[in-house]
């Protein structure tokens, strides 16, 4: 768990699209996504943006939300949220 | 031949140069050739300069990034007030270059070094886990000075694809040796933080560096912290001798990176074939033999499948609440009787899920069958949240090679305010360890100071130049369980008149755990799930599916198997029912789940204390 503080939301997911980065590319052009490419070397999770998101946000976009959440190709998304790391 | 560089600030490196003791015996390991030759390390922090005078023939372009935009050219983009220096800082003190004139020198000065550039911008699960999982064929050690806000009152970890970046690096990196994590343990002192409420310090992944001072003193800026696996040369208070850092836009100004040395010390033996217990890092001043060892810490050998992990998990029906001072005991076997079961303990793990009105306030501790007591966390003054910890891992290090088997107590007590009320819901024991009988370990030195005087094309070593015994690539004064002395004869190479007798170790038969022969029959004693049949000579017990060298995933029996346990026993605790799955037949039935891993694959080596 994060503590008290509320998360914030960036314009950024993070997809798990097994068939690939083909399907990908589907996929952002159908929702006005911006692929940036593979997350890890297997190409199985793809680091998605989308312009039209406002780039921070204290509530998630449940419009992308839903749209990810019915396409039968993606198998597991997360909007990507900002994470306050300190140099030590 | 000892190697001292030309160096205008070596002079200063006083944690490098001898001064300091216990001596760290860098100067003799260089004399050996031993100066991270052949090693490639990415810190991950906001860039380093590639031009910089310390680190232009040391820097490796596929070791850098720049994930938070991309930008073809990685290197940090300096601040008027000179912010974005960190990285370099961290970069020179691992493998700035030896005789150049400039500053001082990095331990490890011929390693390969890069930086990737993440601190500067947007910080996501994204671009942490690309961070981490940069180019794991080619970087050794990723190295990482950052973490959650050392405020004393954050408790926040890894995110799902960092934790799965993690993972991937340690099964698949450095070709399926394990990518080694360096972490700094958290610069929270003055807030009373706490490094075991940082997920990524008290990570099984990561290895964890804390700091002592040039006198043994704890810097102000270190915290508390039970999942150190080791701790590191730092800075203190402007009185306590600095720590120079080799390589910096302006000069090399004496400033404090606490995870260097430490960092700089895992780089220099590069073997990394083999995985070493911590206990390398006991010996309170090693010798030039450790040198030789590698120092891959042995969590490694957990995840290559040389260790194994027992565990047990208990949803409390009703949920008990959390009085003043609670203490719970539990009776844990640890696979005892199993062919698995774990009779020398690495890391424990202990899960926790409760509310408390202010969590800071709780001190949660757990005390070992032996009797060693680990603050699992401290009080935290500034820690007000009402949240309390859901199926928080904490970590320690402190039952190192104990054996686990007893009674383990987990303590829950209210260090603040009166008042304060709580409910624990659930709490999981994960204990990692090997089945290796420390008692029967011979005392003195180990490893012998012999180095290998001549290796093979594959670097397999071939003659020690001492009485010592060889394995694989190693000099060792005694052969480790698995392995049985004994003298080869090898035949005269032409220009030789005598044959030549070779001390070797070799492998005992698999049912065996010590033996004098590599037979069946040659056992002299035999692994915690097998009996000695003293007049055949061998181990008589339940045939197991492991006892091949090959890796298997589940080791308890199909009725037991740990992953499925571990969700029923989470369908259990949603259906308020009891576990299914109990660890011990002297157990009430639901306390502990027992879940154990694989036997080891190939022969077990651990380089016994003192190496």
């Amino acid at each position: 768990w994060a503590s008290v503080r509320a998360p914030i939301y960036v314009s950024s997911w993070a997809v798990r699209v097994s068939q690939g980065n083909r399907e990908v590319e589907r996929l952002a052009r159908k929702f006005g996504f911006v692929n940036l490419g593979p997350i890890f070397p297997d190409g199985q999770y793809f680091h998605l943006r989308h312009r039209g998101v406002v780039q921070q946000s204290l509530t998630p976009h449940w419009g992308h939300r839903l749209h990810l959440k019915k396409d039968p190709k993606v198998q597991w998304f997360q909007q990507q949220t900002l994470r306050r790391r300190v140099k030590r | 031949s000892v190697v001292v560089p030309t160096d205008p600030w070596f002079s200063k490196q006083w944690y490098m140069n001898s001064e300091a003791q216990p001596d760290l015996s860098v100067l003799q390991a260089w004399g050996q050739g031993l100066s991270g030759q052949g090693i490639v390390v990415s810190v991950l922090d906001d860039g380093i300069e590639k031009d910089h005078p310390d680190l232009w023939a040391n820097y490796d372009p596929l070791a850098s990034y720049d994930f938070n935009d991309y930008d073809p050219d990685p290197q940090p983009r300096y601040t008027p007030s000179d912010e974005n220096r960190h990285g370099t800082r961290c970069a020179g003190e691992v493998a700035a270059m030896a005789d150049n004139g400039f500053c001082g020198v990095g331990v490890a000065f011929n390693a390969r070094i890069g930086g990737v550039r993440m601190l500067d911008g947007t910080i996501t699960d994204v671009i942490e886990a690309q961070s981490l999982s940069l180019q794991p064929q080619h970087i050794h050690i990723y190295s990482a000075s950052w973490g959650p806000e050392d405020d004393g009152r954050t408790v926040d970890g890894p995110g799902i694809l960092t934790r799965e970046a993690f993972r991937r690096g340690v099964t698949k990196g450095r070709g399926g040796l394990g990518t080694l994590f360096i972490w700094a343990s958290g610069n929270g002192g003055l807030h009373y933080d706490d490094c075991n409420c940082d997920g990524y310090t008290n990570s099984i992944h990561t290895l964890s560096v804390g700091s002592t001072t040039q006198q043994g003193r704890v810097p102000w800026y270190s915290e508390a912290c039970a999942s150190t696996l080791t701790t590191t040369y730092s800075s203190g208070v402007a009185t306590d001798p600095q720590i120079v850092s080799a390589a910096a836009s302006t000069g090399s100004p004496p400033q404090a990176l606490p995870s260097q040395p430490g960092l700089l010390t895992s780089l220099l033996p590069h073997r990394c074939d083999l995985a070493p217990s911590q206990s390398c890092f006991e010996n309170a001043n090693p010798g030039r033999a450790q040198w030789l060892t590698p120092v891959i810490p042995a969590l490694w050998e957990a995840e290559a499948g040389g260790s194994r992990a027992a565990g047990g998990s208990s949803p409390l029906d009703p949920p008990s609440p959390i009085l003043p001072l609670i203490y719970i005991r539990k009776n844990v076997s640890a696979c005892a009787g199993r062919h698995n079961s774990i009779r020398s303990l690495e890391h424990v793990q202990a899960q926790l899920t409760l509310s408390y009105s202010r969590r800071g306030d709780l001190e949660i501790s757990l005390t070992s069958p032996m009797g060693t007591r680990s603050t699992l966390v401290a009080i935290r003054p500034l820690d007000v949240s009402t949240e309390g910890y859901n199926n928080w891992v904490f970590m320690s290090t402190h039952f190192w090679d104990e054996n686990p088997q007893g009674v383990w107590t987990l303590g829950l007590e209210n260090k603040g305010y009166y008042f304060n009320t709580g409910m624990l819901y659930r709490y999981t024991l994960l204990l990692y360890g090997t089945a290796e009988d420390m008692t029967a370990r011979p005392t003195g030195p180990q490893v012998t100071s012999s180095a290998c005087v001549q290796r093979d094309t594959e670097g397999l070593c071939q003659v020690c130049d001492g009485p010592a015994y060889i394995l694989g690539r190693l000099c060792l004064a005694y052969c480790p369980p698995r392995f049985f002395n004994h003298t080869r004869l090898v035949t005269a190479r032409p220009g030789h008149t005598a044959a030549l007798a070779l001390r070797v170790c070799s492998s005992c038969h698999s049912s065996c755990y010590t033996c004098r022969g590599g037979s069946l029959k040659d056992c002299t004693s035999c692994p915690p799930s097998s009996t000695l049949d003293q007049q055949q000579g061998s181990c008589v017990g339940p045939t197991t599916p492991d006892s091949s060298p090959r890796l298997r995933a589940a080791a308890c029996p199909q009725h037991r198997c740990p992953a499925s346990a571990m969700v029923l026993g989470l369908l259990a605790m949603t259906l308020q029912g009891l576990v299914l799955c109990s660890m011990s037949m002297d157990l009430p039935p639901q306390t502990w789940l027992s879940r154990a891993r694989a036997t080891p694959t190939k022969p077990q080596v651990r380089l016994p204390a003192g190496t």
